[in-house]
């Protein structure tokens, strides 16, 4: 059987919160190692990538390596319906044709447990080459997240420049033109405010802000985020969970032709 | 313009 307690259930409804817009359905496989997800978006131009290890659960059980196909739309209602404070239980058989939540209150007064139905999910399982990034800029999840949403309302695309002086996000449209610029080591919040730069080689790409915003929904779950970016290649998202694990998005960029 | 590359141009499938 496989069986995995998350004592922080709302890790997990953090986790289906940054994935449900972005994907319709997707396999969850279940192996010793924990529970990882790799699933495009219909348009095949952004993947999610996501790994939950098997020692952030308390007990993580799993006989025999299974594929949980789970409709989102469905899981997340399911996910809407525990609380923050519970603890939230997943299992299922070795063979199995439903898979079981259950939520537990934290003084174990109230017990709700939720059987979904799962699908034969033909997923496409893509390899991600090791790449030399020219660029790898780390900055707080929340600064990203109002990047996107200020430059989302003067344009469709953002252009990520990144060299020696920092990195600049830009976007245009009918109304004009808007930039952001980060110093490297600016402090921007409190804490965990950094932006660090490692650059090899400046570089400037540009990417589809719709899918960006989508990413960001990833913002709860980490204080910072990895953007690593390469000349004419997909970038990588990153955003890394305390004890558990992360959750990585890829989007490939829009080039001149 | 600008056009939206797929992630299938850069990925393989495995």
């Amino acid at each position: 059987m496989f069986e995995a307690r998350l004592v922080q259930g709302s890790l997990m409804k953090k986790f289906m919160e940054a994935i449900k817009d972005l994907v319709k359905e997707a396999n969850w496989d279940c192996t010793g190692t924990g529970i990882s997800l790799q699933a495009m978006d219909t348009s095949h131009v952004s993947l999610v990538s996501l790994l939950l290890r098997s020692d952030g659960f308390d007990p993580y059980r799993c006989d025999r390596n299974i594929s949980l196909g789970i409709n989102m739309e469905s899981m997340a209602k399911i996910m809407k319906c525990a609380s923050n404070d519970d603890v939230i239980t997943i299992r299922s058989e070795d063979h199995p044709d439903n898979v079981t939540f259950v939520f537990e209150s934290p003084n174990q007064e109230k017990v709700c447990d939720y059987e979904m139905k799962l699908m034969d999910i033909d997923s496409e399982h893509l390899g991600i080459p090791d790449t030399e990034y020219d660029a790898i800029i780390s900055m707080p999840a929340s600064e990203f997240q109002r990047i996107c949403r200020d430059l989302s309302n003067i344009g469709d695309s953002v252009k990520i420049t990144c060299n020696k002086d920092g990195v600049q996000f830009s976007a245009q449209g009918d109304t004009g033109i808007g930039k952001i610029a980060l110093k490297q080591n600016a402090v921007i919040d409190k804490e965990d405010g950094q932006v660090s730069i490692e650059l090899n080689d400046p570089v400037s790409l540009t990417f589809a802000l719709r899918y960006l915003t989508f990413f960001t929904k990833a913002t709860p779950l980490a204080s910072t985020v990895t953007l690593s970016v390469s000349a004419k290649n997909p970038v990588a998202v990153e955003y890394r969970v305390d004890d558990i694990g992360y959750i990585r998005y890829y989007l490939a960029p829009k080039i001149e032709e | 313009g600008l056009t939206q590359k797929s992630l299938k141009d850069f990925f393989s499938t495995a």
